[in-house]
């Protein structure tokens, strides 16, 4: 007993506090785990546990703000979470298991998981036997705070549900961790909506769409019907969008009206056409002319790099955003608007004094979804009054930016995962 | 490596002392009950009682006053001391205990709730499931904030989860575009040509299911405590 309470007094578990909810939770954002030498299974090879087990903490990465990174190479007591398999009497545990049947696996609060190897666990591919990963992902959550939920499709529910195929964390499971540890929070390099034009199969012409944010190299798509991330993402952005920058891009336009179409990518000092047909950027153009190509020759008069742009449909122009200014571009007569470039605060007055952006725009987001342009900056939006609504309100002032609320409490679970499971 | 058995351990007869003692009479299911919390434990100065009962060396102890200082706790061993079957006379309270257990088991299982053993509960006591108690099973007298079980912490997690709820129903039209959502034809009023926009199932993207409403019962669990 005394070499086990050394070892469990040694560990320096940093917990929050949240005595308002009555639980404890980690107090660090980064939490290290690993798969015990001396607590492997012994029904799957040691790479399918391990891999099964980085995906079951990156699930809960995506839904939360914490990340989680196997670490094989620190002293034990430096790992917040440690996983193994055992029967019986197990790994120093006073939680005997059962045998084959009933109790699979327990979990320690801000601690250790326990699996009962005389189980018949499986991987993710198998339908049959009990799902490795359904329960690590339950008892992760355990060891994260979370207490079982007795709610039809709740991952914490105490018993075993078989294997259901698309096995995922659904809205209340997720404003559980959430309402442990926050919702996921940070700026993003731009966000906009793909559109494109499908063909029915009658003949007609289907104009659909998909809202993407973007963060660096990676990106999620958004499904504004369901208000979360789709399942999965973030994914690397090489991977859905050919032959842009692969660490990322400052801005996304797509010029649209009755006689042109165009969607651009700008990063640094170039930009690029974007293929929409072909899902890849194009190498030349009609005219022949090669990309990536240099802003100020494509758009003579836009200083770079910049920080955000948009097409606005109602004038034909192109705003770019860099620091304080904002430079109104016309693609008709393909120069620079009279009168610009102006401060941003000018053409973007705010509604109610003091709450502005001022500059360096992360994101200006035209989305379908809410018929509304953003402004995203940090971890805040404005959203500019529209047409319709200076219609009703004609007091409002032109572009007038509504007061700013936070990007997490209108696009939810858009988190991030650590970049050693960013590939699983 | 090499693997011990097959993946359906086809090849493996499961000696019996390797296979979980299926439930099959109350007195097993009072041990379920008692396992996982359900069966509250007898009163706190009892256990301590236990505790004096059992002669810790001097050193131990101090490990374990230090332990309670630095918030951590000697997980205490739920493993129900071993009596032969047979021997237990329920007093009338700890029928009625039993009785209330199972009721609450019954309920939060979604079964027929019943107050009687009957072959329902029976198959969802034997049914595969997570160890970790459905309700805090040892007060654990030295780590305050984590033994919060009462009705006050149910209230409070109830109140947080129904106001979400509600956010979330309202969220499921967001914006001020409240006759439009994703997949439905939009008709865009802020710009002079009328177009009609439809969502996109995109290119390589697993629409999943929309996420069911949640409705939130009131008892829940402590994970172990460590």
């Amino acid at each position: 007993g005394k070499r086990h309470l050394a070892d469990l007094m040694s560990k320096k578990r940093q917990k929050r506090d949240l005595t308002e909810s009555g639980y404890m939770a980690f107090s660090k954002d980064v939490l290290r785990w690993r798969l015990i030498g001396e607590g492997y299974s012994s029904q799957l090879t040691i790479d399918e546990q391990r891999y099964i087990f980085r995906l079951a903490f990156r699930m809960w990465s995506e839904v939360s703000p914490l990340e989680f990174v196997e670490d094989t190479w620190s002293p034990l007591e430096d790992v917040d979470i440690k996983l193994g398999f055992g029967t019986g009497r197990h790994l120093g545990c006073n939680q005997k298991f059962d045998g084959t049947g009933q109790e699979f696996a327990h979990a320690w609060f801000l601690g250790d998981i326990h699996f009962d190897d005389d189980e018949h666990f499986t991987g993710p591919s198998s339908h049959t036997g009990i799902s490795l990963l359904k329960v690590a992902v339950h008892e992760i959550g355990h060891v994260l705070g979370l207490p079982h939920i007795y709610r039809p499709g709740s991952i914490m529910q105490p018993s075993y549900l078989p294997y259901e195929s698309s096995f995922e964390m659904d809205w209340t499971d997720r404003k559980a961790i959430q309402h442990l540890y926050g919702g996921c929070r940070g700026r993003f390099s731009t966000v906009f909506d793909w559109i494109r034009k499908e063909k029915t199969p009658y003949g007609d012409i289907r104009i659909r769409f998909n809202t993407y944010f973007m963060r660096d190299g990676w990106y999620w798509l958004y499904e504004n019907r369901n208000n979360r991330t789709r399942y999965g993402d973030p994914v690397a952005l090489q991977i859905g969008w050919h032959g842009i920058p692969s660490d990322g891009v400052d801005a996304y336009v797509h010029v649209w009206s009755t006689k042109r179409e165009a969607v651009y990518f700008f990063r640094g000092l170039q930009f690029w056409r974007y293929d929409n047909e072909n899902d890849r950027v194009f190498r030349h153009d009609s005219e022949g002319r090669q990309y990536p190509r240099l802003i100020s020759e494509g758009f003579p008069g836009i200083p770079s790099p910049i920080d955000s742009a948009f097409y606005d449909r109602r004038d034909s122009h192109i705003y770019f955003f860099r620091r304080t200014q904002v430079y109104a571009f016309s693609v008709e007569t393909n120069s620079l608007a009279s009168g610009f470039p102006k401060h941003i605060r000018d053409v973007f007055p705010p509604v109610e004094s003091g709450d502005h952006p001022d500059g360096s725009i992360d994101a200006a987001y035209y989305s379908y979804s809410h018929n509304a342009l953003f402004l995203l900056k940090g971890t805040r939006f404005w959203r500019v009054v529209g047409s319709l609504e200076r219609w009703r309100r004609p007091f409002l002032p032109r572009n007038g930016l509504m007061p700013h609320k936070e990007v997490d409490q209108q696009w939810f679970d858009i988190c991030d995962v650590h970049p050693t499971s960013l590939k699983v | 490596e090499k693997l011990f058995h097959n993946r359906d351990h086809s090849d493996m007869q499961i000696p019996k002392s390797h296979r979980a003692p299926v439930i099959t009479d109350e007195y097993e299911a009072e041990l379920f009950l008692s396992r996982y919390g359900f069966i509250k434990p007898p009163q706190q100065e009892e256990i301590q009682m236990k505790q004096t009962d059992i002669s810790f060396s001097d050193d131990f102890l101090d490990d374990f006053q230090t332990a309670i200082q630095e918030g951590t706790s000697v997980p205490l061993s739920r493993d129900i001391p071993e009596t032969s079957h047979g021997e237990v006379h329920k007093s009338e309270s700890e029928s009625q205990a039993f009785v209330s257990a199972l009721t609450e088991f019954q309920m939060v299982s979604g079964l027929p709730v019943t107050g009687v053993f009957d072959d329902a509960t029976k198959d969802a006591m034997n049914k595969p499931r997570c160890g970790v108690p459905d309700k805090e099973i040892v007060p654990n007298p030295h780590v305050v904030t984590e033994s919060i079980g009462g009705l006050e912490l149910e209230n409070s997690w109830n109140e947080t989860f129904n106001e979400i709820d509600g956010n979330n129903t309202e969220n499921s039209i967001i914006g001020n575009s409240s006759n439009s959502s994703e997949g439905d034809i939009l008709n865009f009023n802020d710009t002079e040509s009328l177009l009609t926009i439809s969502n996109d199932t995109h290119k390589n993207n697993s629409l999943g299911n929309p996420t069911g409403n949640s409705s939130w019962t009131s008892s829940q669990s402590q994970p172990l405590q460590n």
